[in-house]
């Protein structure tokens, strides 16, 4: 995987994506 | 279902991936595949609706393809950019020989990839992304007699 | 009376007439009732906080997206517990010193035009 893509990692099921506080953020102070 | 979807697990040698005569890499098939089967699991990270879109923007901004997003329903997304299997390299087809369903296994939706009709050892899997009409057109490049000209 | 309106929110989010839970990603949940000219205020108490959970409230109109945190886009102004930055369309500022937390109580007010 790494010669298409570096930072590509596999996975074997699908992974619940756990969201940062700020996910919605452009900019923080 | 669980089952048979369990067993793709199993059947990894059924498909390989290599350079694509569409675009870039591709899946092809080992062996024959009969009609209706399942093929692969579409995998990666399961992300909400609003997440997706502004991935999307990210990656448009930071020059990355944003077509590894698989929408599961209006709630969900499957985001196979950074993280997933080799389902991503499936490429579009105006005439594709595949088609995704989404099924619910213990509560769970996942998007799996059917064959449409038999496929031979050695052709490409394909599927139709339905890409969004937009204005900024990019050429379709799967060759098939019944291409639409665009992806989108 | 002013509840919490159990339609206008965010399906995951679980609510009773004057409380709003949440889990996981930010989601909105809205009052439900809106005020469209004069000064207004309400309060909210802070009433449960599990380590590193965060929450914003304020101001929104209707739309704003439900799958997002106040503060979102242009249609909202939220006010966040973690340092307790001031956000409006997805650009937080520095606010209130040191942010809120479970136990505080927390006041909005609004200042809109009065009709003539």
């Amino acid at each position: 995987w790494s010669a298409f893509a570096p930072e590509f990692q596999e996975l074997e099921e699908n992974e619940k994506y756990i969201e940062k506080e700020g996910e919605f953020d452009m900019e923080d102070e | 279902d669980f089952f048979k979807i369990n067993q793709l697990k199993f059947r990894k040698k059924m498909i390989k991936f290599a350079r694509s005569r569409i675009h870039g890499w591709g899946l092809y098939a080992m062996e024959t595949i009969a009609q209706d089967e399942m093929i692969v699991e579409y995998i990666g990270q399961k992300i909400r609706s609003l997440v997706a879109d502004e991935r999307e923007k990210a990656y448009e901004r930071r020059g990355i393809g944003s077509s590894y997003l698989f929408r599961i329903d209006e709630h969900s997304v499957i985001d196979a950019t950074k993280r997933g299997n080799f389902a991503r390299f499936i490429n579009h087809s105006c005439q594709p020989n595949c088609y995704a369903k989404v099924l619910t296994i213990e509560g769970d939706k996942r998007i799996v990839i059917y064959s449409r009709s038999i496929i031979n050892k050695g052709e490409e899997i394909t599927y139709d992304y339905k890409f969004p009409i937009e204005d900024d057109k990019i050429d379709c490049l799967c060759g098939a007699k019944a291409c639409r000209g665009y992806l989108n | 009376n002013v509840i919490v309106s159990s339609n206008d929110r965010a399906f995951q989010l679980t609510v009773a007439n004057y409380s709003v839970t949440g889990f996981e990603g930010y989601a909105m949940a809205r009052a439900s009732h809106g005020v469209s000219k004069g000064t207004w205020y309400f309060e909210v108490y802070f009433d449960d906080q599990p380590d590193d959970s965060h929450v914003r409230i304020g101001w929104s109109q209707v739309h704003a997206p439900l799958q997002a945190c106040v503060g979102y886009n242009k249609f909202s102004y939220g006010w966040r517990s973690k340092h307790g930055t001031k956000f409006h369309d997805a650009k937080g500022k520095k606010y209130h010193f040191g942010g809120f937390k479970q136990g505080d109580t927390l006041g909005c007010l609004i200042h809109l035009p009065v009709d003539k």
